[in-house]
């Protein structure tokens, strides 16, 4: 099965 | 005190179109650089970062950084009044809860001003590093846009693989399954329809169906489109506007649970 990923996951807040 | 004229209200007017059915309300930054905008779906799945850079504009005054928030379907609709040649002008007095778009027909017969409430927008803002991609492709924007909308009526996934060869898109869906092969290609009769990788590694990433297509509404905006990809990145779907600047879209891939 297969999960979305959010962005939050990859790039930080500034 | 902001003030931008740009020639072509078309221009702002595709970039507006291909937004505003992914992100409801955003900031949109002025500053000596331009103007920019940098938002996420509501679902935080994808993110949207535009630049407008400031020498693209015929006349760009902005006195101080401003952050101007803005329902982007209340904002197309106004820019919808515009004709395609007409020059826009954008102008907001400090401290002012609005912001007025100021249409003008190439012979100067008609002068339209439109004034739009400005609304609070809570946004954060999030740092993209500059990153080496591991595959980068570029390929006709209508092509991409074409496969995608494809793709997108077989199944509600699809897989971008690159290898040197080209690049594979793949979906499987109730119905069966599909798979395009875009071979590289630089001999074509219109560079456009170029097919160019550029690759350190072969990479494979699966990708929800409906954001690609969702970014494809940018098309009218490069003859070209810029597709780079890394494991355990965000893929980049990116719409160059000449001189302008660019329209980038990030997508978080899918993965094994």
């Amino acid at each position: 099965k297969l999960k979305q990923q959010v962005i939050s996951r990859f790039f930080a807040p500034k | 005190m902001l003030e931008l004229r740009l020639t072509q209200a078309g221009l702002l007017k595709k970039v507006l179109e291909s937004i505003k059915d992914l992100v409801t309300d955003a900031n949109f930054d002025c500053s000596a650089t331009g103007f920019s905008l940098q938002a996420m779906d509501s679902s935080h799945v994808a993110l949207v970062a535009l630049l407008l850079r400031s020498d693209g504009f015929e006349h760009y005054r902005c006195d101080h950084n401003i952050s101007m928030g803005m329902n982007l379907g209340n904002m197309a609709k106004m820019l919808r009044c515009a004709s395609d040649d007409d020059t826009v002008t954008i102008k907001a007095d400090d401290g002012s809860d609005t912001v007025t778009f100021m249409f003008e027909s190439p012979s100067q017969d008609k002068i339209s001003d439109y004034e739009m409430k400005l609304m609070d927008i809570d946004s954060e803002h999030l740092g993209i590093p500059e990153a080496e991609y591991q595959a980068i492709v570029r390929m006709s924007a209508s092509e991409f846009a074409r496969i995608c909308k494809d793709l997108g009526t077989i199944g509600d996934t699809v897989i971008i693989s690159v290898t040197k060869e080209g690049v594979q898109f793949s979906t499987k869906g109730d119905i069966g399954t599909a798979n395009i092969i875009c071979r590289k290609n630089t001999a074509v009769d219109k560079k456009e329809e170029a097919t160019v990788i550029e690759m350190a590694e072969p990479v494979s990433l699966t990708f929800a169906s409906r954001y690609l297509i969702a970014f494809t509404k940018a098309t009218p905006l490069a003859g070209q489109v810029t597709i780079s990809m890394s494991y355990d990145m965000p893929i980049v779907v990116e719409y160059k506007m000449e001189t302008m600047g660019y329209m980038r879209f990030y997508l978080a891939p899918k993965i094994e649970e």
